[in-house]
């Protein structure tokens, strides 16, 4: 387009440096560009369909799909288990999985809580399955009527020392496990937050592996009852799922025991901190805001290049109309945010550095900081979905009529980041964490 | 805040809790300013609740003194969060060893940042932030100008994103701006265009009318 000739003529800094900056060095530039490549060009992803008139079933196929596909291309490129949240940002998981990928949470949380919750014994017997696809998983904590407030959760496991095994239940309705992605009729397995008792007396919430459903046939184990929860917002092939237990025989061996253990005789061994079995939702939080950040750019992007192509209003002098960024009010409605995406971006990964830190000191048995990290992750999610939640709508606003349309894509990208603001920790409530931490200082 | 701990380690996010509030005067234009106002906020948001509810255990359970104080703790989270942002962000820019031109970009958008971060939450700044309504009102003109001297290099700094039009997926967002023609095309797929007269024109309408 003309106009984008324009504006591309002559900018006043080298634009692939800037890119650099973004990215956190041009060696991320360079890996990052060659991820898009493999994904871009895979064989079994190249190839888009339009999904908007596709019905649910169809939608859930093709996203299924295409996110195996995305799953075997991570096995065989070896990447890092740590990097692999940032492989599937928005920015590639919006190309490979348009309507929600059904494998994200057992790729951004079950794989990471087995890493960082499984003690080495555990991590070699399962982590082999894991990535020849074998167990494919899923991480179930909130309950359909019990949400943030983990320690209200009211699924129970109660270890009987007689047989090794903890008994997994749901007491009632209530307490069905409700929301985890892939669950529905995806994952084979999940690692189920519960209320751990031993010896009649309650320990907290515990993690355990827990297989739901047969590895061969993938029908419902005995005792569980699964499915999936019905349409949302967006991300509707997320396959979002709820899960009951009837009194599961669940082995000893499976309760996650980096931190705290059950001994055959029941004995109970605390964690060493309160907050360490805590990691994997930190990890989540700080690549979610990481993510969230990653739709706005996309937002940002559509609404500048459209407000550069939109004219409207009275022909000027040289017969033309105006072009609507000229306007003082879409440039209040677009730019702030624009440089939104380059503050929250830098500040963000800045805190997934901090968490690379301390997650390691805390591997080495120093959890001092542990509950900033915590705190500080809890209160950046909160803020950047919300802020990010709110410029995309208002870039979508920016669009007038043309970005209520799917077509837009920024429907889509609102009810990402809304999404955001919802799932892994209501705001409020989050905010509400970074505040007991902040008055206790 | 609660004054019931040991100091922050060095480092730590809530060191600025413990120190006296940074007193540099507020100053249009001056980004150091800004963040100094920025923390001012934080500061006093977190020892306000924190002295409010200190108060109120005195006189009620802890569960009711805190329910009394949700609203303001949230509050001084965000500002919490809000500063951690800018702090870290001001510490980016000026570590960076890129090129002038790349510096002056990230100082005119971290201008603009918090100009905005200002116009979001007047009355906090006047509350905590040590601005006067005098400051607001220049806030405001200084944002305005900022953004217009933003709007010429608002193509290049989405173009840094660097994403392909694959990875955007929008008829609006596209490299070459083709944007109608791109919308027409999306139009073409609905299922209702496939026949000029679609079958459910009759079935469910001209049947029952």
């Amino acid at each position: 387009h003309p106009d984008l000739a324009v504006e591309r003529a002559s900018p006043a800094f080298d634009i692939e440096e800037m890119t650099n900056f973004v990215d956190g060095g041009k060696d991320k530039t360079e890996m990052k560009r060659n991820t898009w490549s493999k994904v871009l060009n895979h064989p079994e992803l190249r190839n888009t369909k339009a999904t908007e008139y596709m019905s649910h079933e169809e939608k859930y196929r093709y996203n299924l799909s295409r996110a195996t596909a995305m799953l075997k291309l991570i096995d065989e490129e070896g990447m890092d288990v740590n990097e692999i949240s940032k492989v599937m940002s928005h920015t590639v998981s919006g190309f490979t999985t348009p309507d929600g990928n059904p494998l994200a949470v057992h790729q951004v949380m079950f794989v990471p809580t087995l890493m960082n919750q499984a003690d080495d014994e555990q991590v070699s017997r399962w982590l082999g399955d894991v990535f020849n696809g074998t167990i494919v998983g899923t991480y179930a904590q909130t309950e359909l009527s019990h949400g943030t407030f983990v320690r209200g959760l009211r699924t129970t496991a109660t270890y009987d020392p007689a047989s090794r095994t903890f008994d997994l239940h749901t007491p009632d309705v209530s307490a069905a496990k409700w929301w985890p992605g892939g669950l529905g009729t995806t994952a084979n397995h999940a690692v189920v937050m519960a209320q751990l008792y031993t010896d009649g007396q309650p320990r907290g919430i515990h993690p355990f592996m827990v297989a739901i459903r047969d590895r061969e046939t993938h029908r419902p184990l005995p005792g569980i009852t699964v499915g999936e929860i019905g349409p949302k917002l967006g991300q509707n092939t997320l396959n979002n799922g709820y899960l009951l237990f009837d009194h599961v025989k669940v082995p000893r061996e499976n309760m996650l025991m980096r931190n705290a253990r059950v001994n055959e005789d029941g004995s109970y061994t605390k964690p060493s901190h309160q907050k360490a079995s805590y990691g994997t939702m930190v990890f989540t939080r700080v690549a979610i805001a990481l993510d969230t950040v990653d739709a706005l750019q996309i937002a940002a992007t559509i609404a500048a290049r459209y407000s550069i192509v939109r004219r409207q209003g009275e022909p000027r002098d040289d017969g033309q109309e105006p072009q609507i960024i000229d306007y003082q009010t879409q440039q209040l409605k677009v730019l702030p945010h624009i440089a939104a995406c380059y503050v929250l971006r830098a500040s963000t990964a800045r805190l997934w550095e901090h968490h690379t830190h301390v997650t390691s000191e805390v591997r080495g048995g120093d959890t001092a900081l542990l509950p900033e990290l915590h705190a500080t992750a809890c209160c950046l999610k909160a803020l950047v979905t919300q802020d990010c939640s709110e410029a995309i709508e208002a870039l979508r606003l920016s669009c007038g009529g043309h970005g209520y349309m799917t077509a837009s894509r920024l429907p889509a990208l609102y009810a990402y980041a809304t999404a955001g603001a919802t799932y892994e920790g209501e705001n409020t409530v989050l905010l509400l964490q970074t505040a007991r931490y902040l008055v206790k200082q | 805040a609660g004054g019931s701990h040991a100091p922050p380690a060095a480092g730590s996010a809530v060191t600025y809790l413990s120190r006296p509030a940074d007193d540099t005067p507020f100053a249009v234009g001056s980004p150091a300013a800004y963040v100094a106002a920025v923390g001012r906020v934080a500061r006093g948001r977190v020892t306000e609740v924190a002295a409010a509810l200190q108060a109120d255990r005195q006189t009620m359970p802890e569960p009711d003194a805190w329910n009394q104080s949700l609203v303001q703790l949230v509050a001084a989270a965000l500002a919490h969060g809000r500063y951690f942002v800018v702090r870290e962000f001001a510490e980016v820019v000026s570590q960076q060893s890129s090129s002038r031109a790349i510096q002056q970009m990230l100082e005119l958008l971290f201008s603009v940042y918090l100009a905005h971060a200002v116009s979001r939450a007047e009355g906090d700044f006047i509350t905590y932030g040590g601005l006067t309504p005098s400051d607001i009102r220049l806030n405001r003109r200084h944002l305005l100008r900022l953004l217009a001297e933003l709007r010429p290099h608002m193509i290049p700094l989405t173009d840094a994103f660097d994403l392909p039009d694959r990875l955007i997926n929008s008829t609006l967002g596209a490299w070459d701006g083709d944007v109608y023609r791109r919308m027409f095309e999306q139009a073409s797929h609905s299922p209702l265009n496939t026949d000029e007269v679609p079958a459910s024109f009759h079935q469910a309408m001209r049947s029952k009318l």
